[in-house]
């Protein structure tokens, strides 16, 4: 399953 | 980094310097909501606090710098060097109707019950509506100034290109940001009236005008 993203956007 | 998102914020980037760009050729900040520029502050800065404390790569930190202090530019050139163009009376929109409900989201919906994660959560929620006042003030004066519309436009189009950028991250590498994707649904669905008239008018040449 797909894991929450880092804050890594902008 | 995926070209969708290289393109959006390509976008933020443009649409921050044709604001800029608008303000200092027309020597004015008519047409500007200085309500949707002092959120746009508050977004970026309850968002990129973990400047201090979280390194993703040198273009994540220099580009969150420059979205923090040109946006902090914007609100003095507004308040201080062009207050003369201001008009306070058709900004009109209730800001407390936006920060209230964001709050309570943020705390509702958030990855982590800590200071950081809430601040970040309201820093997202926010963003999706903060730029409801300028949209309601160009409903009330019913037109605006070609480069203040290619301003939202390029706005608009960040948000837009985020949207692919989160379906390629989902298929390519097993991300989801379900805030971040939710919320920036809702900022793009805010733009469809207003890019359905600047593809209808303006770049077709003709004034943004909204029928009466």
């Amino acid at each position: 399953d797909p894991v929450e993203t880092k804050h890594d956007e902008l | 980094m995926n070209l969708f998102r290289l393109f959006g914020d390509m976008s933020h980037l443009a649409s921050i310097l044709l604001l800029l760009y608008k303000i200092q050729t027309t020597r004015s900040v008519r047409g500007l909501s200085f309500k949707t520029q002092a959120l746009y502050v508050t977004v970026f800065v309850t968002r990129y606090l973990d400047l201090f404390y979280d390194y993703v790569s040198l273009y994540n930190s220099v580009m969150k710098t420059f979205f923090i202090t040109s946006s902090c530019y914007v609100l003095y050139l507004m308040k201080k060097k062009y207050r003369p163009t201001n008009d306070p009376s058709i900004d009109t929109f209730r800001v407390e109707y936006l920060l209230g409900p964001c709050v309570l989201l943020s705390l509702i919906f958030n990855y982590r019950f800590t200071f950081a994660e809430i601040l970040w959560s309201f820093s997202i929620f926010l963003e999706s509506v903060a730029i409801l006042p300028q949209l309601f003030m160009l409903q009330r004066t019913g037109e605006a100034e070609a480069i203040t519309t290619h301003y939202l436009a390029a706005l608009g189009a960040y948000r837009a290109l985020y949207i692919p950028n989160w379906i390629y991250r989902y298929w390519m590498e097993d991300q989801v940001d379900p805030i971040a994707v939710t919320a920036g649904i809702v900022q793009t669905a805010l733009y469809v009236d207003f890019f359905y008239v600047y593809f209808t008018k303006v770049l077709q040449g003709q004034r943004f005008e909204l029928p009466a």
